[in-house]
């Protein structure tokens, strides 16, 4: 449906609307040369499991929306307070109160896989999100409160292989890192706490269990929290797979096996499946950037970003308007936020190359939308980012414009408020 | 920050190699 020229997309207007139903059914992901794949499906999709009850509603687009501005305003805040503070203002944890730390919204976050966990293992749905660290889920009796979920919550007193952490144990201790908030202690079990923007937290106690990701991959005791005082925009999944860079995060946990290596593919519409992968190899014709670490956010997956093309052209922005700001990449985050210079030179390029087309109105965050009622094929700027490594990475037809309907559809990028931020 | 988020992240293989210090992307990663 998406013809490829030189410096332009050919899309046909009625490929930009999922499907109602899940075009690629459930394939048996493998487990082989060491690495263990799980399906990744849209939360809101039709291959959900979660998208079969019907009492979980989906968010509108524009909720979606405001769900990712409020994520993204607490990723800045995390970023700007501890550089501000000079490190976490880190709070106690008790079993009642999570104090205002800024973590990362997940309710935007709409990923999700589903993996086994206890003896006899529970299978849960769980977003899967590289811009937090710990791995919680809900769990019986809900001292507090639990969000409804989907699949029945967790029972820890069911797992012959549930163990809780002491309070005296180290791993407790190292909470702070990974939560941003210095632990609790209820009846000498540690208990974790994690705010994530002004929505949603989960506290509760932080144990291990077996974790199963695949038939033949399980890890017998991952440290993980089970909450027992939860509330949220999590969309019926049962909690939040961290994939960070901490050390409490499930890759780092797993590294003896997958040497911090994981991999995955978001699908191209929520009527499809993608995968997650950890461990296994590149494939042959991957571009690679180095890593590099936000010294304010060392858990966050730093990139050395430094341009944009459209249409085959690199917008003239001085380097300085990226490396002054830094860059990270989020599975958590919906839409790519650019620095306002960058995100300006883009909107006006895109605009011109699109001016054929008719405006419509805003949606939320996305100020530039188009009414393609009147038209069956779409003609769209190709564009790309630059990395300091000299590599462009291209963006996909359908990672390039965000559609509400068909009478607005919209370029799926938005500026930062700030230049610093 | 630049956030690179889901939704231009869709389709492509994004590798990561916490041990190497590296990113990788390959398009038409899903099939």
């Amino acid at each position: 449906k998406i013809a490829e020229n030189h410096h332009s997309h050919t899309i046909e207007v009625s490929s930009l609307l999922p499907s109602t139903s899940c075009k690629s059914p459930t394939k048996v992901l493998s487990s082989h040369d060491n690495k263990a794949s799980l399906e990744v499906v849209h939360k809101y999709g039709p291959c959900s499991r979660l998208n079969q009850d019907k009492t979980i509603a989906a968010p509108t687009h524009a909720e979606i929306l405001l769900q990712d501005q409020s994520r993204v305003k607490s990723i800045h805040s995390r970023l700007s307070n501890s550089k501000a503070s000079g490190g976490n203002d880190v709070k106690v944890i008790d079993a009642t109160t999570v104090p205002a730390k800024d973590g990362s919204v997940v309710g935007s976050g709409n990923y999700i896989v589903t993996v086994g966990l206890g003896t006899p293992q529970k299978q849960l749905s769980l977003i899967f999100d590289t811009g937090s660290d710990i791995t919680w889920t809900q769990c019986q009796p809900c001292a507090k409160s639990c969000y409804k979920q989907k699949e029945q919550i967790f029972d820890p007193s069911q797992s012959t292989s549930y163990t809780n952490i002491s309070c005296s144990s180290s791993i407790c201790s190292s909470l702070t890192s990974a939560t941003g908030n210095t632990p609790g202690c209820a009846s000498s079990t540690c208990v974790y706490g994690i705010q994530y923007g002004d929505s949603s937290f989960s506290v509760g106690f932080f144990g291990t269990d077996k974790l199963t990701l695949t038939s033949t991959d399980a890890f017998n005791s991952i440290y993980f929290g089970c909450g027992q005082n939860n509330q949220g925009l999590f969309g019926g999944s049962a909690g939040l797979l961290g994939l960070g860079r901490d050390k409490l995060s499930v890759v780092s946990q797993t590294a003896q096996k997958y040497s911090k290596i994981f991999s995955y593919c978001l699908p191209s519409s929520s009527s499809s499946t993608g995968f997650l992968t950890f461990g296994g190899s590149a494939s042959k014709n991957s571009k690679f950037t180095p890593l590099s670490t936000i010294s304010a956010g060392p858990s966050f997956y730093g990139l050395d970003f430094s341009g944009i093309s459209v249409g085959g052209t690199k917008l003239a922005i001085s380097a300085s308007v990226f490396s002054n700001a830094g860059a990270i990449i989020d599975s958590g985050t919906v839409i790519s936020r650019l620095p306002p210079a960058a995100y300006s030179a883009l909107r006006a390029s895109f605009r011109k190359l699109m001016s054929k087309y008719p405006l419509t109105s805003a949606l939320s965050i996305l100020d530039t939308c188009y009414d393609f009622s009147n038209y069956s094929t779409i003609s769209v700027p190709k564009i790309g980012f630059f990395f300091s490594s000299g590599i462009e990475v291209d963006i996909d037809a359908t990672g390039i414009l965000y559609a509400n309907r068909i009478s607005q559809v919209c370029l799926a990028f938005a500026g930062n408020s700030d230049a610093t931020d | 920050v630049f956030i690179f988020g889901n939704v231009q992240q869709k389709t492509l293989e994004v590798f990561y190699d916490g041990s190497a210090g590296k990113v990788g992307f390959a398009p038409g990663g899903c099939s």
